[in-house]
């Protein structure tokens, strides 16, 4: 019953598929009962928002952007040589476009704000990073982050130390308390043979890793696969198949849409509109909640090469598709039912020292782990969530090795998957993998490290030095998950999503934003300006003032009597046009009475020069309707006859 | 950052350390690792550039403005960590490298 009049709608497929019905979001339901975002913002964090746009402009959000590489409030971005800084627009566009607007397309929670981070336009250190991810962290509730390292398939690399402190920072002290939510792309490196589990944005618990499927469901050949990859949604495939269709910018070669945009950096912003579909129906969802929510409800689906696999808990998971396919549907009406899960528990294993070779393939090294109950009864932890595993191998070609984890289930994680690419001769230091694949699971029991290497043989073997398991879950049962699976099942039929039902929120807290007020440089300069600008002008003024005081004394009528007045011509009396020019002095009237102090007076002292006009400073003129003499009973003009100056 | 200079003063190339120095207890925390900050940017030849973002106790000292030749600048560098390696309000730091990242 949806219906938009932007040109585009109908060619956006992943909003509302007709050729393919099903192989999309399975949004319009939920926009339908008025769920579009609203009062909730995402921010853009990438390399501008061109917020002029038509599509974007209604729904922009100046109050929650900056931009980090100009170092000012404004996140426009800046056309480069190559055409390259629409980026940040596009994934706008996905997110709230802006419906019935005659102009392109729709975003997917179009009754959101959007705001802009730019930050990846310029040389970015990881203070700089720190500072992104938590910018306005009070007014942005979602973080869209459509970048990561290099998908070359040979790097290891992710926040560093600053930008994990913001990360974990955001989700305890972000959204009043709730916890931002920080959405990343997966990557890129599908050709390249790449896995996110190298990619420590990816890899972190406080992020929501989405990959990316093609209209037809399958994995791209962009695409990466990993443990930690929570879910899927649609994005471009190859050719043959159909882009994404969003708002694109109108700079250089932009004409304002485009039907191209794909990769991972598409499906990010489409899970980052619906987990704000998701907080307008219950604002008061945690960081984890979300996570729960998606694992919950993301569907699997027939996908041959997926490698599906379902844990104890139920959940079936593929290193290709995370839970499976988002589905806004289900995401809302879970969301709005969903009451908070039980506080974050976790536990660490010492760190292990082993020192031990790794054989090479078909042989593998076998490290285990036993988590006891007595480890687990001070925090409480039954079920798990993420798993991490913190490794040092040494190596001489890193891409040769293998590393699986075995949950005390028997669940499977490629943590450390073979690259083709990846000679680095450092192995790894100190690196943490990650899986989500035993969420829900018992937590107690046996962990098992393999690690093989795969390599040809002329290398020298591997070294596993050490190792450390940390386990993050809560006190949830398994039957409390069992249930809660079924709570989520009976609200499928969308009989909550109605504005009669609504669960108890708590109120967020009150977190200032401890960033004082910051003068940026361009404002720095303009007062600066101003400044001396205004000390110019008054020293000349001064001296302007002192030396026509000076020659006035100079002049010898002036010291004893009267001063003469300036020789008033008839005309200008005539038309009015005279002007009154005076010396700066204290008139005293005839009986003494200095007419400055003097009581009487019935008009204002010397007025200010109200006849300066531009350039006109040659003689400081004022003039004064009338001298505030005490006898002003006859007409000013006739009492200066009788008037004594003193200078 | 949440003081002046910022970015583009790493965007000339110049040295920058981040560096997180000990919380001091109560309210006045705020204020005196600020001066705090001053000071120890002020021992390692640095300019304090102001808090990074939100997290507390994190500040970043960036090299002052004005170019300088590749030996002065090394002399600066090893100046810079030889005196917040021993700082006793230092509790980390870490100089700023250029982070490669690239859209997706």
């Amino acid at each position: 019953s949806i219906h938009f009049n932007d040109p585009k709608y109908p060619q956006q497929w992943h909003l509302n598929n007709r050729r393919s019905p099903g192989r999309d979001i399975n949004v319009t339901g939920v926009w339908e009962r008025n769920v579009t975002g609203r009062g909730v913002t995402v921010v853009v964090v990438d390399d501008g928002v061109e917020h002029t746009i038509q599509d974007i402009a209604p729904n922009y959000s100046p109050e929650g952007s900056y931009d980090l590489n100009s170092n000012d409030p404004d996140p426009m971005p800046h056309p480069d040589a190559e055409n390259g800084n629409r980026h940040g627009t596009r994934c706008a566009g996905e997110i709230a476009a802006v419906p019935n607007n005659s102009f392109c397309a729709v975003g997917v929670a179009y009754g959101s704000r959007i705001a802009g981070i730019r930050v990846l336009d310029g040389p970015l250190t990881d203070s700089m990073e720190a500072v992104a991810f938590n910018k306005h962290y009070q007014i942005n509730d979602i973080y869209s982050c459509s970048w990561g390292p290099d998908d070359d398939g040979k790097t290891v690399d992710g926040p560093h130390q600053l930008g994990k402190a913001a990360l974990q920072h955001g989700v305890m002290a972000g959204r009043q308390g709730f916890g931002s939510i920080f959405v990343v792309a997966s990557g890129n490196g599908g050709q390249h043979n790449d896995n996110c589990n190298y990619d420590g944005y990816a890899n972190s618990i406080y992020t929501v890793t989405i990959g990316a499927v093609d209209e037809e469901g399958h994995m791209p050949f962009y695409a990466e696969e990993c443990a930690s990859m929570l879910a899927v949604t649609f994005s471009g495939g190859d050719k043959m198949l159909r882009s994404i269709v969003t708002t694109d910018w109108d700079l250089q070669k932009g004409t304002g849409c485009t039907e191209g945009h794909t990769g991972t950096s598409a499906a990010a912003p489409l899970a980052a509109g619906m987990i704000a579909l998701m907080l307008q129906v219950r604002p008061c969802l945690t960081w984890r909640d979300v996570q729960h929510i998606i694992v919950f409800t993301a569907t699997q689906y027939e996908d041959r090469h997926a490698d599906w696999l379902t844990n104890e808990a139920g959940f079936s998971h593929s290193h290709q598709h995370g839970f499976g396919l988002l589905n806004a549907w289900r995401l809302v009406n879970a969301a709005k039912i969903w009451t908070s899960v039980p506080y974050l528990a976790s536990y660490i294993s010492p760190m292990l020292k082993e020192n031990k070779a790794v054989p090479r393939s078909p042989h593998s090294l076998e490290v285990l782990w036993n988590v006891s109950r007595m480890d687990l009864e001070m925090s409480g932890l039954k079920t798990l969530e993420h798993v991490s595993v913190t490794v040092s191998i040494t190596h001489p070609r890193r891409g040769s090795l293998e590393v699986k984890l075995f949950c005390p289930s028997g669940m499977m994680s490629l943590i450390g998957a073979p690259r083709s690419m990846d000679s680095d001769p450092n192995g790894f230091n100190d690196w943490t993998f990650s899986t989500v694949r035993c969420w829900g699971e018992r937590a107690r029991g046996t962990y098992r490290l393999v690690i093989r290497d795969v390599g040809d043989e002329s290398l020298p073997v591997g070294i596993l030095r050490q190792w450390q398991l940390t386990l993050y879950g809560s006190v949830w049962s398994p039957v409390d998950i069992k249930d809660r699976q079924s709570l989520l099942e009976s609200a499928m039929s969308g009989k909550y999503l109605h504005d009669g039902f609504t669960l108890p929120c708590p109120p967020g807290l009150k977190i200032p934003e401890e960033d004082g007020y910051t003068i940026t440089p361009n404002t720095l300069k303009t007062l600066v300006l101003v400044g001396c600008f205004t000390v110019f002008w008054t020293i000349y003024y001064m001296l302007e003032v002192y030396l026509s005081q000076r020659n006035v004394a100079a002049t010898p009528g002036c010291r004893s009597g009267p001063c003469p007045w300036p020789q008033r011509n008839q005309k200008s009396r005539d038309e009015g046009t005279e002007l009154e020019s005076m010396p700066l002095c204290n008139s005293k009237d005839l009986d003494g009475v200095d007419s400055e102090s003097g009581v009487l007076s019935t008009t204002s002292g010397l007025l200010a020069p109200d006849l300066l006009s531009e350039g006109d400073w040659s003689l400081s003129q004022s003039s004064k309707s009338a001298l505030d003499c005490p006898h002003q009973h006859q007409p000013p003009d006739l009492v200066q006859g009788k008037e004594e100056q003193i200078c | 950052l949440s003081g002046a200079g910022g970015p583009d003063t790493l965007g000339a190339g110049g040295l920058s350390w981040a560096v997180h120095l000990d919380n001091l207890e109560g309210k006045r925390e705020e204020e005196s690792l600020a001066q705090q900050a001053d000071a120890v940017a002020q021992a390692a030849g640095l300019v304090n550039a102001g808090r990074i973002g939100e997290l507390r106790g994190h500040y970043l000292f960036v090299q002052p403005v004005g170019h300088r030749q590749a030996v002065e600048v090394e002399a600066m560098r090893q100046q810079a960590e030889a005196v917040l390696a021993r700082h006793e309000a230092v509790r980390w730091y870490s100089e700023q490298r250029l982070l490669k990242r690239a859209k997706r």
